[in-house]
């Protein structure tokens, strides 16, 4: 994975 | 998960499927954007690349793969199956007047600097500007059929409960998304004046919205 940032929202 | 996000989600979803059932039943795209609709593809194409890298639950992965499939399915019945009834000429946005703001703002400001966080940057600038070209096709022809305004009501409702969300989130959670949360106020005035027009002329039962 070369993001750390999480989308958890559509 | 809070109420304002699943209501959220679901008045989005429900948008989709009244577009996707209003041109499948009436064999027709008319009063359409095609432009609009391409846009949506590429927002949620760019945004849910993430399917492929990171795993958040299933309700997640079924809802972007639902809103993926529709999206291309809708693309797919304005551009081949029912091409005949779609309106181009009213449909005459030029759509690279937002796609290159839009792609340069991602480049500009994201949360890190890596293809998959540009492009998820992208859909959400996207997004915000997405449905322009459906706005501005229902100003030049001056008219909307009441299911269409019923799409666009659904569609305005979703980013306005997601901000309600977002303030929930932010008291509940201490969870700010400042770009998302940017672009969604941004995305919600576009609708102002068309929830003003609906509650007014379409609630009040005159079949079509037509414009002053």
């Amino acid at each position: 994975d070369d993001s750390d940032v999480d989308h958890d929202e559509l | 998960m809070n109420i304002f996000r699943l209501s959220g989600d679901v008045c989005h979803l429900v948008a989709i499927i009244i577009l996707f059932l209003k041109i499948w039943r009436s064999k027709s795209c008319a009063g359409i954007s095609g432009k609009s609709q391409l846009l949506f593809a590429l927002v949620f194409t760019t945004r849910y690349l993430d399917l492929f890298t990171a795993f958040i639950s299933i309700y997640n992965t079924v809802m972007k793969v639902v809103f993926l499939v529709l999206a291309y399915a809708t693309v797919s019945l304005i551009y081949f199956r029912f091409r005949k009834s779609y309106d181009s000429e009213s449909d005459s946005f030029r759509v690279e007047f937002l796609l290159v703001p839009v792609a340069g703002l991602s480049f500009l400001e994201n949360y890190s600097f890596t293809p998959l966080e540009i492009l998820w940057t992208f859909s959400i600038y996207l997004e915000s500007v997405a449905i322009l070209p459906q706005l501005f096709m229902i100003t030049k022809t001056g008219e909307a059929e009441s299911i269409t305004t019923h799409y666009l009501f659904f569609l305005g409702l979703y980013r306005t409960l997601y901000l309600a969300n977002w303030v929930w989130r932010y008291h509940e959670e201490g969870f700010f998304d400042q770009i998302a949360v940017v672009s969604g106020v941004v995305q919600t005035i576009f609708y102002c004046d068309f929830f003003y027009l609906y509650f007014t002329r379409v609630l009040r039962g005159s079949g079509k919205m037509t414009l002053p």
